[in-house]
């Protein structure tokens, strides 16, 4: 997978960041040995850059974000963790060589059309369904 | 152009330029995810003729409309979509004109190519579009408009055909008139290799054919953000089987 640059944590203001920008200093991202937690990361793949705009019409390129961090205990409010992913990271602490960690994985996902010429220049308009993560969470 | 709308990158969103076998792999995996054989190569049309066609015009239209669900994955579809996942449209590549002049009755003939349409794939709905203007010649008329699919032709009668549809309107109307050709759709899946012909005929209150040209009906001679196109709706079928990487 393509990792995005390292980004510098935004300045101290006095109002709460909105949910969707990146995690600030009044969010607890870091955890264990000062790894990130489990989130959504964003990264952007621009049709133009895979020299694809002479036939897709729509959208200019897709919204690939990923899941990546750690789900380790204990699992936060904020890392959407099932009931499940709280007993195995609890479990890994007590086996850690028998029970791996709970996966940061997708828990949300939203479908994604796109509108693209075809070979004979019909036009077609077809929608993927779970294709862009709307929430990361510890499954 | 056109200003589609669509996932664009955020503000906080990293930019890097992929190298070139990063942008190898990550096309061949998108056009597997999207079930595409291969990149489409369609044919670009000479400059002057670079102008918003019918079909494309429309089609953004129905983008904008299933691009406004995406995010709302499993909810209520937009109306006029339905369950429909794919949506394609078919621009004609022959037109034929029986008109004045002969004793039979007049008609306008469209073939499609549908060679395209992917296997496995169910159709909802089906629809011809076809521009209509004032009619000069018939002034305060009733016409009524039909739609046949040719399903045989024949060398020495008239072709086997197949009621489609049925549209009455007035001679002076303008606008879209859009016929229904979703019956068309059993017959065409089977045979793919074969063409989609479809015949239009207008007749007055008293049974006389007309020529559809004299009706305002406009053809492939129309200009490009007018010409006729046939668009057909699909409901989801399981993506293809990818192989494993």
């Amino acid at each position: 997978a393509v990792r995005p640059l390292k980004r510098r944590l935004p300045k101290r203001t006095n109002e709460l960041p909105p949910p969707n920008k990146l995690p600030g200093i009044f969010d607890d991202v870091h955890g264990s040995h000062g790894r990130q937690v489990c989130r959504r990361h964003e990264l952007y793949v621009s049709f133009r850059d895979l020299g694809w705009l002479d036939w897709v019409i729509a959208p200019q390129g897709y919204s690939a974000y990923y899941c990546e961090g750690e789900c380790s205990f204990p699992l936060d409010s904020c890392m959407n963790a099932t009931n499940h992913a709280i007993l195995q990271s609890l479990v890994h602490l007590m086996k850690p060589e028998a029970v791996p960690k709970a996966c940061c994985a997708p828990t949300k996902l939203s479908a994604t059309s796109v509108l693209y010429y075809d070979s004979s220049n019909n036009v077609i308009l077809r929608k993927h369904r779970n294709m862009v993560v709307r929430a990361c969470g510890c499954h | 152009g056109g200003g589609a709308s669509g996932p664009r990158p955020s503000p906080g969103c990293p930019q890097r330029r992929l190298g070139p076998r990063e942008r190898r792999y990550l096309q061949r995996e998108i056009l597997a995810v999207l079930g595409l054989p291969g990149r489409p190569r369609p044919r670009a049309p000479p400059a002057a003729a670079r102008l918003p066609a019918s079909a494309p015009l429309f089609m953004l239209d129905m983008y904008r409309a299933m691009a406004g669900d995406d995010d709302e994955d499993g909810g209520t579809p937009e109306r006029r979509l339905g369950r429909a996942d794919l949506v394609m449209s078919f621009v004609n590549m022959v037109e034929q004109d029986r008109t004045l002049g002969r004793q039979e009755p007049q008609w306008k003939e469209f073939r499609f190519d549908l060679t395209q349409i992917p296997v496995g794939e169910a159709v909802t709905a089906a629809e011809f579009r076809i521009y209509k203007l004032p009619s000069t010649h018939l002034l305060n008329w009733t016409l009524h408009i039909s739609m046949f699919e040719v399903v045989l032709e024949q060398s020495n009668r008239e072709s086997d055909l197949f009621f489609l549809d049925l549209q009455t309107l007035r001679s002076g109307d303008e606008g879209w008139l859009v016929l229904d050709v979703t019956a068309a759709s059993d017959r065409w899946l089977l045979n793919r290799s074969k063409d989609l012909g479809l015949r239009l005929y207008v007749e007055t209150d008293d049974g006389r054919s007309v020529d559809p040209g004299l009706a305002g009906l406009l053809g492939q001679q129309a200009p490009r953000s007018k010409q006729p196109f046939v668009v057909t709706f699909f409901r989801a079928s399981p993506g293809p089987v990818r192989a494993p990487r």
